[in-house]
């Protein structure tokens, strides 16, 4: 058999950098290298100038996911839920859905305005409604979360609404109290509409550090999250946080917002992600 | 934790023989990934280790009772070292209303931060502000600083149209006119790369001549944070960092980053989401936290 030397381990150390830089995290970094290594020693990588394909495609085989779409459910109304952390992009990536399944499907969509703490949340997302073009039910500021929800999934149904879209305020997994609120929001949008949440989002910040994994389990346990947004990518932040939240957590990046407009929102494309990671 | 995995490291070490410098080195990665998983910079960490290998070795860490326990020390006390002094001073006007600009990443905390400033420097200082709406972008933008301003009993100006450096430049007048002595600008959250918005800023801070520039910032952000904070210090020259969202448990490595990169001192964090959630910076506490 051919002789190949060691694998340069000055290699793995820049290919490292730039998992580290990406906010890959240093132990989902390091058990990457490592497998790099173990695949080079086992021939599974021949050359050198092999090794950052062999990274590229390791890490879109652990991003890729069967299942991409957005849930539906079997008969309308579909219920998107979404939630996270304080500024993370919720809002306007509901106004960008909103606009995507009113004006590029054709559907009816109805906004459920429960976050009734901050200031101007409710009339940010009726200025957003409006400008797509989509209903929205609100209450007044301070009303409970959970009541708007109720009445949103009552008029959702009686109105004959496809999509029904819910907002809810930005909180910080540490707020136990206000964690307890997300899954009693949850709950009512069970009861009132079978299979309802169909899908729950949560929408994190690109530019979030280690932190992004622990929002997401802690965010999962409370409303069992079934997809990530990931907004603001088209700054310079990578995102890498999302490989170790698909590794640990198995949940997958379903959509990235990429910029402050209605048309700002796609689809997620591990291979154009990871292309863009490791440049 | 850190002390954890190193007392384990030194106890395995102790149980081969000597303690060498080259395990000064090995204990060095346990203390990078201990970092790098509180999202300290990657860039930073190199020149900060290096500065503490160096110590320990200077030290004769490897001659003490518990060298695990002298390398937390000598980490924890370059850590503090670095994020400086306390300097949580705001530079007054002598002349005119002291002008504050709050400038930053989208969603960073700034139009809060904003109201729970002009309430600190009202309660601390007396002092009698006036709120400015120079965010004409974002939807409800206006609104949210109007109802943050009626929350707290302070004026709030705003235009109904018209670009963010008029509005900035003739709040100084209409501050003047009524008896304001201290002026906060709440602009729109951008990124760094986006070329015209930061000429937008570069604009207001030429016609107003700012007495202080914060670059508010979430205290979550990850390696990105040296990318953002060091572009919005080249094109701004700011004065001074907030910290926001620090009351979550993000163990907050940006905050270290963007000191040692900027070099500028963190002056408030943020630790809530009500307005009295503001306290002046304290470099210890935030040395702790990343050490976690
Ligand atoms: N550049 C960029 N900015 C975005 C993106 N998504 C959201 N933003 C901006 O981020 C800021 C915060 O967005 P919001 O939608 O208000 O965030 P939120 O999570 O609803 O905030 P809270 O309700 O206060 O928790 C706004 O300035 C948005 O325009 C994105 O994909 N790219
Ligand atoms: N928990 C917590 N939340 C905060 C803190 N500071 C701000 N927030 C919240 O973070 C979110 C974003 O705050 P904003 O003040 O709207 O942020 P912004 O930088 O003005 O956003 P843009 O104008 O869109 O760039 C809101 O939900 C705030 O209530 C803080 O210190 N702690
Ligand atoms: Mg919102
Ligand atoms: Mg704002």
């Amino acid at each position: 058999r051919i002789f190949k030397g060691s694998i340069s381990e000055e290699r793995l150390d820049e290919l490292e950098e730039i998992m580290l830089k990406a906010d890959m995290g240093p132990r989902t970094a390091v058990s990457i290298v490592d497998e790099l290594r173990e695949a080079y020693a086992d021939g599974e990588i021949k050359e050198m100038s092999e090794v950052r394909d062999f990274l590229g495609n390791r890490l879109v085989d652990l991003l890729a996911q069967e299942e991409n779409e957005l849930n539906e459910a079997e008969k309308p109304p579909t219920v998107i839920m979404v939630a996270g952390v304080n500024g993370s992009g919720k809002t306007t990536t509901i106004a960008k859905l909103a606009h995507h399944f009113k004006n590029n499907l054709g559907k009816k969509v109805l906004l459920a305005a429960s976050d009734t703490f901050r200031a101007a949340a409710c009339e940010q997302l009726e200025l957003w409604a409006n400008r797509v073009g989509v209903e929205i039910v609100k209450h007044q500021s301070g009303a409970d979360p959970a009541a708007v929800c109720f009445d949103a999934a009552d008029a959702a149904v009686a109105r004959g609404m496809d999509v029904l879209i819910v907002d809810t305020a930005g909180r910080l997994h540490t707020q136990t109290n206000l964690m307890k609120e997300l899954n009693k929001i949850r709950r009512v949008v069970e009861k009132k509409i079978p299979g309802a949440p169909h899908e729950v989002l949560l929408v994190l910040d690109a530019t979030v550090g280690q932190n992004g994994l622990v929002q997401s389990k802690e965010f999962s346990d409370a409303i069992q999250v079934t997809g990530l947004v990931l907004a603001k990518l088209d700054g310079t932040a990578k995102g890498g946080v999302v490989v170790s939240i698909k590794k640990e957590l198995d949940i997958p990046v379903k959509l990235i917002g990429v910029g402050e407009k209605a048309e700002d929102l796609q689809p997620f494309d591990p291979a154009d992600f990871v292309e863009a990671l490791l440049e | 934790t850190l002390t954890e995995s190193l007392s384990n490291i030194f106890r395995n070490l102790r149980g081969k023989g000597t303690i060498s410098e080259k395990n000064i080195h090995e204990v060095m990665r346990e203390v990078r990934t201990a970092l790098l998983e509180a999202d300290v910079s990657h860039k930073v960490l190199k020149t900060f280790l290096k500065d503490v290998t160096e110590k320990a070795i200077g030290q004769e860490v490897i001659k003490s009772i518990r060298p695990d326990q002298q390398i937390i020390q000598i980490v924890h006390e370059e850590l503090v070292h670095l994020m400086g002094e306390t300097d949580t001073k705001i530079n007054l006007n002598q002349k005119r209303p002291t002008v504050i600009m709050m400038a930053g990443l989208q969603g960073s905390g700034k139009t809060t931060t904003c109201g729970k400033l002009a309430r600190f420097l009202n309660k601390r200082q007396g002092m009698s502000p006036l709120l400015v709406a120079a965010d004409v972008q974002r939807p409800a933008a206006i609104d949210q600083l109007q109802i943050i301003g009626k929350e707290l009993g302070y004026p709030v100006y705003s235009e109904d149209g018209g670009r963010p450096q008029k509005i900035c430049r003739r709040s100084i007048a209409y501050a003047e006119e009524h008896g304001n002595n201290v002026i906060i600008f709440d602009t729109a959250g951008r990124l760094h790369i986006d070329e015209p918005l930061m000429q937008e800023l570069r604009d207001i801070v030429r016609l107003t001549a700012p007495d202080e520039i914060f670059l508010v910032c979430d205290a979550m952000l990850g390696q990105d944070a040296v990318n953002s904070a060091s572009e919005f210090n080249k094109q701004l020259e700011i004065s001074g960092i907030v910290f926001t969202k620090l009351d979550g448990d993000a163990r907050g490595g940006a905050v270290m980053s963007i000191r040692a990169i900027t070099g500028k001192p963190v002056k408030f964090v943020g630790v809530g989401e009500k307005l009295d959630k503001i306290e002046e910076f304290r470099p210890a506490g935030m040395a702790d936290r990343i050490l976690g």
